[in-house]
């Protein structure tokens, strides 16, 4: 999957099977990730695992787990809120598709999708509960993917459209790029929709990374726009069309 | 209880909407919890309508609504008696650290 850390650092990453995105002292998330085509070693979300740690005024520990097919609206517990106030709760705002953690003792949101039969996450946190000076430990959102789980694919997005015949892409190019342009999608999120598209075929992927940057404005809405990486990638491609 | 229905009216009416459209946000917040209000009656013994109206508030701090003037002139809401919260509530309605934020986010393939 396409990783945006906590530092503002674009990865895509193999991760094949559980890695944890976040553990800290009010936090865990852990993503179980499963490959998508032969050939390929892209993988995508189907299970999310939150831990909202206990406060002792503010909330009990709470679990939530989701997997394709099922993003439930409740903790495991069968719960909605926690706390005094709910300070903790779980709102559905699309069943089965859209669902957000609000812990409000530690100003954090949550938002989990379910976009075609993969999850997307995204977090807002404030910055002085993310440790990142964790030596140990293996936090995606913290640390980035490990040098030996990187995909490079600026090398995929510049090559050639004729090399896809040999190296197994379903989908041109061309035909990509176009259906991310009309996503509309920009920078980071659209050479992911264009990777994602011409690795996969699957359409969907496009939404995913339509939903993955519109959480990322609402979440932090006064952020400065993200440069451009898209000029990184020679596509002449994109700008003929 | 159609505590969904304004769920999901909400999420159509910002579908469209870029990051700076606050003024927009703040109206279709108003009408969300215009919506929401509408169905009070109905949804008192719905879990969703009342984690849905603590999600609002939330959401108009976000956004700055109270400063916010209606984009459209429209946006009028039903005013509702808030009782006082106790000192806990407050202590855990929000985290009083630094007010920087950090993003993470996962998707695709």
């Amino acid at each position: 999957p396409h990783l945006r850390t906590f530092d503002d650092v674009f990865e895509t990453c193999k991760v094949a099977g559980a890695w944890p995105l976040i553990d800290n002292r009010h936090l865990a998330v852990q993503v179980t990730n499963v490959p998508l085509v032969d050939g390929s070693s892209a993988t995508a979300t189907d299970q999310l695992t939150v831990i909202i740690k206990g406060h002792s005024e503010c909330s009990e520990q709470k679990l939530y787990q989701a997997q394709t097919g099922n993003l439930p609206a409740s903790f495991v517990d069968g719960t909605y809120s926690s706390g005094p106030g709910r300070s903790l709760v779980i709102v559905e705002i699309l069943p089965g598709k859209h669902v957000e953690i609000h812990a409000k003792f530690i100003a954090t949101t949550i938002v989990v999708r379910q976009v075609g039969s993969y999850l997307t996450f995204a977090i807002r946190m404030p910055g002085d509960l993310v440790d990142t000076g964790v030596k140990d430990g293996l936090e995606l959102c913290v640390k980035g993917c490990p040098h030996q789980e990187k995909i490079d694919f600026n090398e995929l997005l510049s090559s050639p459209n004729q090399i896809k015949d040999t190296s197994g892409l379903v989908m041109s190019k061309e035909t990509a790029i176009a259906k991310c342009l009309e996503a509309n999608v920009t920078d980071f999120y659209f050479d992911s929709c264009v990777f994602d598209l011409i690795t996969t075929g699957d359409v969907n992927f496009t939404m995913a990374a339509k939903k993955a940057l519109k959480d990322y404005q609402e979440l932090l809405p006064n952020a400065n726009v993200h440069r451009n990486r898209t000029t990184d990638v020679p596509l002449q491609n994109k700008t003929s069309l | 209880c159609k505590i969904l229905k304004c769920s999901k009216e909400y999420a159509d009416n910002t579908d469209h909407l870029s990051p700076t459209s606050d003024a927009e946000y703040c109206d279709a917040l108003r009408l969300y919890r215009s919506c929401v209000d509408a169905t009070a009656r109905t949804c008192r013994g719905d879990l969703h309508y009342h984690t849905t109206v603590t999600l609002i508030p939330d959401l108009m701090q976000t956004y700055n609504c109270s400063n916010t003037p209606p984009a459209h002139g429209g946006g009028s809401h039903h005013s509702r008696p808030t009782p006082k919260p106790s000192e806990v509530e407050t202590r855990c309605s929000s985290h009083h650290g630094p007010r920087t934020f950090k993003h993470c986010g996962l998707f695709g393939d």
